[in-house]
């Protein structure tokens, strides 16, 4: 399925992956955290590109949930915007990070 | 100008009124508030309405933002959702709501 291997290629080659919508203020929030925290993350804007609706319906099979944000930290689904803030504030977040870090 | 009179009448017949858009989460969240507090108010979806486009840049004329959601309470602009819930925690919501209670 080409939307599968098109989300696999970012997974692949981004630590963190925000699959967002430009205009979406709870995308904002999470885009933020990882800003403030320095670390840096592809944000794959899904009103913005052809095939947007496509990756949203992939998303859903995968993640069982077909809402924006959906993050993944070194591949893995992590969640949307409420499971990014409270893994923040636990410290949960940095070691989520660290898990596959390279250094 | 017919979307400024679509706006003006819903905001003389009802108390509080939401311009929203129904995926929203910032709108879901003021709507919530709303409901915890037991007050009615009319939620107007601007992405369900064929005239929604129109509107959004009516308010934004009005209110200077563009943004959803946009809130009023006895016809006066509150702001949006981080002003609500600014308000909502002041205890300033309750007396704007009571600033037009005709009980
Ligand atoms: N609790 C979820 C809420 C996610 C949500 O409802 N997202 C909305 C936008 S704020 C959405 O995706 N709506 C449907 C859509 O835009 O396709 C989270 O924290 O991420
Ligand atoms: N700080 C504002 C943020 C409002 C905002 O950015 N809203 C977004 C949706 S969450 C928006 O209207 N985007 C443009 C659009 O949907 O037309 C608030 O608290 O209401
Ligand atoms: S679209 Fe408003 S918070 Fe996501």
């Amino acid at each position: 399925a080409k939307d599968k291997e098109t989300i696999d290629k970012l997974l692949n080659g981004n630590k963190v992956v925000v699959f967002s919508k430009t205009y979406c203020s709870y995308c904002k929030e999470v885009k933020k955290i990882f800003a403030d925290i320095g670390e840096n993350f592809e944000a794959v804007e899904l009103d913005k590109r052809k095939d947007g609706k496509d990756i949203q319906s992939a998303l859903a099979i995968m993640t069982k949930g077909a809402t924006v944000p959906r993050v993944f930290i070194c591949g893995k689904f992590v969640g949307g915007s409420s499971d990014v803030k409270d893994h923040y504030k636990s410290g949960k977040l940095v070691s989520l990070l660290e898990g596959c870090s390279s250094e």
